[in-house]
């Protein structure tokens, strides 16, 4: 039972599944299955790039900053070229 | 600034439009000042011009839809998601289309509410070849920001000229236009008013001037006989009980009695009670039965009380929904024996006013014996 990892808090959950629509849905982040490691390196990679667009430090982290932006009213277009 | 992949951009310069549906959150008449305002903000730093069509297939066809609207990129219900447009190109190329879970408002500071002329002028800029920007202070930015006065950024106009170009209107000396021939089929008038029995069209740099004993209108160019009035005339009235002509043109007005100008002018529009946001009089009319001036501008007019010198309450009103029948905007409008006649680009429609219907449909230079 110690393999398997901790479960995360819910409030936590809905942050990550935010994050993972927000970045699919403007940052070309793929969607579906793609191995644990795979995909939290997307992810970080991802919110790499959303942090340089909109000027914040580039942590890689969902850190407060980050989450703020990606809960403001915003344009449906991607923010970068598909 | 962004472009999108390969600098999409449109071909030609003007450009088509349609609404195709309104949301219930603003009356219609707000709706198309916000789009055509909206537009404008791109025209005035561009050589691109937006034509409204109310039938088949514009450019940027414009709807509000909820959820899964019809093009497999669904919106998310309240907040979030506001609205989204495509890439200039065919078929949905252009098309932009806005959350009607929304609150879509008019006003610039209210709480969970959008303002519909902002965020329609951010995605006609992705309907016009604009991506996202990264910079905080610009229109294109993808966060939705109040914000008040003139919402293009240094950003942002560098960003469309660099696709289209500047706007020709502006800065530059432009050779001198032709003058206007009277029997071209797509004449347009810029305004038209009586004087003194004759009947004066402006258009251009130029007038016609018709009277019943000349056979034919004569071709004069205004500032030959009013040197003083600019080269552009928007609107033209004739107030007979004061024996005097008003001539507008942008945000200043002229009197003229006959061929003299009136001391004391110009004087600004906004004398006369219309707000400061109005910065152009598309046309003018006089009533001569009621007393009344008409000023027509964009989709919605005002009315005047000549004898009071006061604008009557209740306006402004929708140009559409009182005059039913002639579209929703006017270039010159011009009342005899209770018809009136509004003419709008290369069109006249005769207009009983007392049984409120149209009569006939004409060409506009009908009036100059084409």
């Amino acid at each position: 039972a110690h393999t398997l990892a901790k479960p995360i808090a819910n409030e936590e959950k809905d942050k990550l599944l935010l994050a993972e629509k927000y970045l699919r849905r403007y940052y070309d982040m793929p969607a579906g299955l793609q191995g644990e490691r795979k995909a939290s390196d997307l992810m970080h990679q991802k919110i790499r790039e959303m942090q340089a667009f909109f000027r914040l430090e580039v942590t890689g982290k969902l850190d407060d900053n980050t989450l703020e932006v990606m809960e403001m009213a915003r344009c449906g277009v991607p923010d970068v070229a598909e | 600034y962004n472009h999108f992949p390969r600098d999409l951009k449109w071909k030609n310069t003007n450009v088509t439009f349609r609404i195709l549906n309104y949301t219930p959150d603003l009356r219609k008449a707000d709706v198309d000042k916000a789009v055509r305002n909206a537009f404008n903000v791109w025209s005035r730093v561009t050589p691109l011009r937006f034509k409204k069509l109310y039938e088949g297939n514009a450019d940027i066809m414009i709807s509000f839809g909820a959820k899964e609207h019809g093009d497999f990129n669904p919106f998310d219900g309240p907040e979030g998601l506001l609205a989204h447009a495509y890439p200039p190109g065919n078929g949905i190329g252009g098309d932009t289309h806005f959350d009607e879970d929304e609150t879509w408002t008019k006003d610039f500071h209210s709480k969970n509410s959008f303002n519909l002329f902002l965020v329609a002028a951010h995605e006609f800029g992705h309907a016009l070849g604009m991506a996202h920007s990264s910079d905080p202070g610009s229109l294109m930015y993808p966060v939705y920001s109040y914000g008040k006065g003139y919402p293009l950024s240094e950003d942002d106009i560098k960003g469309i000229q660099s696709l289209y170009g500047e706007n020709p209107d502006h800065g530059r000396v432009k050779p001198k236009p032709d003058a206007p021939t009277k029997c071209d089929p797509e004449l347009s008038f810029d305004a038209i008013t009586e004087l003194r029995g004759e009947t004066i069209i402006f258009k251009d740099r130029f007038y016609w001037r018709l009277h019943p004993q000349m056979p034919e209108p004569e071709q004069t160019l205004i500032k030959s006989t009013w040197p003083e009035l600019p080269n552009q005339v928007d609107a033209a009235y004739e107030n007979p009980e004061k024996d005097i002509v008003i001539i507008f043109s942008g945000i200043q007005m002229w009197a003229l009695n006959g061929y003299n100008l009136v001391e004391g002018y110009p004087k600004y529009i906004h004398k006369l009670g219309l707000p400061k946001t109005v910065r152009k009089i598309d046309a003018a009319v006089n009533i001569r039965d009621t007393g009344k001036t008409l000023l027509f501008v964009d989709e919605e007019y005002w009315s005047y009380d000549e004898e009071k010198g006061t604008m009557d309450s209740g306006y402004p009103r929708s140009i559409e929904n009182d005059f039913p029948g002639i579209g929703d905007e006017v270039d010159a409008v011009a009342y005899h024996y209770g018809y009136l006649y509004f003419y709008h680009e290369h069109i006249q429609f005769e207009y009983s006013y007392s049984s409120r219907k149209v009569m006939r449909i004409m060409r506009a230079n009908s009036i100059l014996n084409c």
